[in-house]
């Protein structure tokens, strides 16, 4: 099984 | 004060049916540089990073910055009424609330302007860090078009997995699988069809097929598509637009539980 991941775990913010 | 006039004003309708599909309401930016958009999905999965370089117009006039915050569903309707060879000329006033789209023939017999009104539109800027990435595959872009939508009649998702001996797309579903193979080979007749494949190390992750056909509409805009992939970081997805700059998709990717 796999998850979605979102993008706010891979970069910060501005 | 902005103006910006492209001859090639098709190529903004282009832009804009590649991106429409992803993201319902975002802020164009526009600078001395350039125009620029980044903006995310809603479910904040994949980002679109579009740029257009000022110098690639015919004119170019920014003032000061200025956010434009649109519907790109109605924008791309308002481009829908521009002639395929038609000049486009975009103004907006600094402080203004609408932005003009000025649509030319290429006889100048029929001008027509449309305006659209534009949004407050809140929108999450993120900071991409500069990568250094594991693989980067650059192919044509209808052949990667081609197997995301292949691999989508078989199953919802795609492991790109890139190797000394190419790349691999493979999917399972409830009715069986697919693998198709890409190997770099190089063309100098026809250099839009080369695969060539830089890998410092091999890399395969997994990726919604849902996303990267979203990303496949902008293949209009360009013959090639370069993929660049890390363990464990999103995939890019970008096509170069000529003499302009690109745009580019980013896709989170699946997580192993």
């Amino acid at each position: 099984k796999s998850t979605q991941g979102r993008l706010e775990s891979f970069f910060g913010p501005v | 004060m902005f103006e910006a006039r492209l001859t090639q004003g098709v190529l903004l309708r282009k832009l804009l049916d590649s991106m429409k599909d992803l993201v319902q309401d975002a802020n164009f930016d526009c600078s001395s540089t350039g125009f620029a958009l980044q903006a995310m999905d809603s479910s904040h999965v994949s980002l679109i990073h579009m740029q257009l370089r000022s110098d690639g117009f015919d004119h170019f006039r920014c003032d000061r910055n200025l956010s434009m915050g649109v519907s790109l569903n109605n924008m791309a309707k308002i481009l829908k009424c521009m002639g395929n060879d038609d000049v486009l000329t975009m103004k907006a006033e600094d402080q203004g609330d609408s932005v003009t789209f000025m649509f030319e023939s290429a006889n100048q017999e029929r001008i027509s302007d449309f305006e659209l009104k534009l949004m407050d539109i809140d929108s999450e800027q993120l900071g991409i860090p500069d990568t250094d990435y594991s693989a980067t595959v650059k192919m044509p872009s209808a052949e990667f078009a081609r197997i995301c939508k292949d691999l989508s009649t078989i199953g919802d998702t795609v492991l790109i997995a890139v190797t000394k001996d190419g790349v691999r797309f493979s999917t399972t579903g409830d009715i069986g699988s697919a693998n198709v193979t890409v190997r770099s080979h190089s063309n100098v007749d026809k250099p839009e069809e080369q695969v060539v494949i830089d890998m410092q190390e091999p890399v395969a992750l997994t990726f919604a097929l849902r996303y990267l056909n979203s990303f496949a509409k902008a293949t209009p805009l360009s013959n090639q598509v370069m993929i660049s992939m890390s363990k464990e970081l999103p995939v890019v997805v970008q096509y170069r637009i000529e003499d302009m700059g690109h745009i580019s998709y980013y896709l989170a990717p699946k997580i192993e539980d």
